[in-house]
């Protein structure tokens, strides 16, 4: 397990620290904000309220004590781009920041951040991928026009086997391949010919859109 | 192909409008900022500057003809709310609507949205789980700790086939199993036990967290 300090508990921030405690990591989360601090005392490691901008606070924090830290201040570009100069002044072996912009995201690298993310970017092009599918719980594009859908077994295979419903096992890359079963909690990897959909499984489909639209699009 | 309309062009809204419009459909975009609607002129079929909160501007832009919208308005809760309802009115079928909190998300959904997203809130789940999973391109959540990891090919592996780098074949669940090479354009789905691994192959690897780790955290 690691050490993360995520500075910025917006719901970006907030979810990023969340799931990393979750996930079994050590994390402590700062913000300026005193009711963002009180949403994750007990929820993380350690929250504190803190202005991330100054070095000697950060410091006393033992912030250069953390190999990683998440730079989560959104809308307030400057002191993103502060805070990652004194991260990166602190030794931080990896520090990954949020960006608002191709620029902001730019200066940020110059300035040291590892790796950049845009959340809303990357939002609106998975919804874009997902739209259509129905029941498409999720969706992890290959190429922009193959990729893996996440989706609810169509009724009209329950009960049946992959083969019988018309999944052979071929490697055929133009075709659509049914590369895991969701079961309950259980993953059943790569799944046999003779294997029966059961009500509630999750499929995950490997093809292109428009295949998978064919499978999965006349349920219900 | 399809016609949706995208209203409210932030980071969220114009990277669904562009997605959208490259997966070949038809794509209205609107915006009170005139600059946003410069800005998508000529990148998707139809760029208006418009209030969408006004009902008679919508009917005369023929939106109550789309089956599909996606309301991407952020901070302006009021607004998205407002037009959440007003696309209920005008009885399109399908409203993703964003939402900026649980209350906000819950109030759409009452309203009319047929689906709310949190893309601030995705993108935190994200970033914890691709963290540390160095080389992790994407991730694709099946369980809380058993998911797809797209990585980069390890050097370590490269010019050796699957199975003399310890890849089998066998459909254990509990292993780690190499769903697809995806290599240049190709998408090679359940790659031979002999297919060799080339520079630049990005791999598609289904496992736990710390067994996909274990895999390609100790190259380079
Ligand atoms: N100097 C600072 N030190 C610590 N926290 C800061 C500092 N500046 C901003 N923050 C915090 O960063 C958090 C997120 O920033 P902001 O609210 O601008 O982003 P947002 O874009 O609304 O976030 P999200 O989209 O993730 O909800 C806020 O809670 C804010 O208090
Ligand atoms: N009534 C309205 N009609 C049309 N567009 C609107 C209306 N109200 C807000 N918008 C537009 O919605 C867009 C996105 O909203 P806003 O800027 O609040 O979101 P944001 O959270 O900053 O977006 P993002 O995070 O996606 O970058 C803005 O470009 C704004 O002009």
């Amino acid at each position: 397990s690691r050490q993360i300090v995520v500075i910025g508990l917006g719901r970006f921030g907030t979810r990023a620290a969340m799931t990393l405690y979750q996930l079994g990591h050590d994390v402590m989360a700062i913000d300026l904000d005193d009711r963002k601090v009180q949403a994750l005392t007990g929820v993380v490691t350690h929250a504190v309220k803190a202005d991330a901008t100054d070095e000697v606070t950060l410091k006393e924090l033992g912030v250069d004590n953390f190999q990683y830290a998440i730079v989560a201040i959104g809308r307030n570009t400057e002191a993103s781009i502060m805070v990652t100069v004194l991260l990166r002044d602190l030794e931080i072996p990896v520090i990954v920041s949020r960006a608002q912009s191709e620029l902001h995201g730019e200066t940020l690298k110059r300035i040291g951040a590892s790796k950049t993310v845009f959340p809303e970017k990357d939002g609106g092009a998975s919804l874009a991928h997902d739209l259509f599918l129905p029941g498409v719980e999720q969706y992890l594009e290959l190429t922009s026009s193959f990729g893996i859908s996440r989706v609810q077994v169509p009724i009209k295979y329950v009960g049946h086997s992959l083969k019988d419903s018309g999944f052979s096992n071929a490697r055929d890359k133009y075709g659509v391949v049914i590369l895991a079963i969701q079961r309950r909690d259980d993953v059943i990897l790569n799944p046999d010919e003779d294997e029966k959909f059961i009500n509630d499984d999750i499929l995950l489909i490997a093809g292109t859109d428009d295949r998978v639209v064919r499978v999965i699009g006349t349920q219900s």
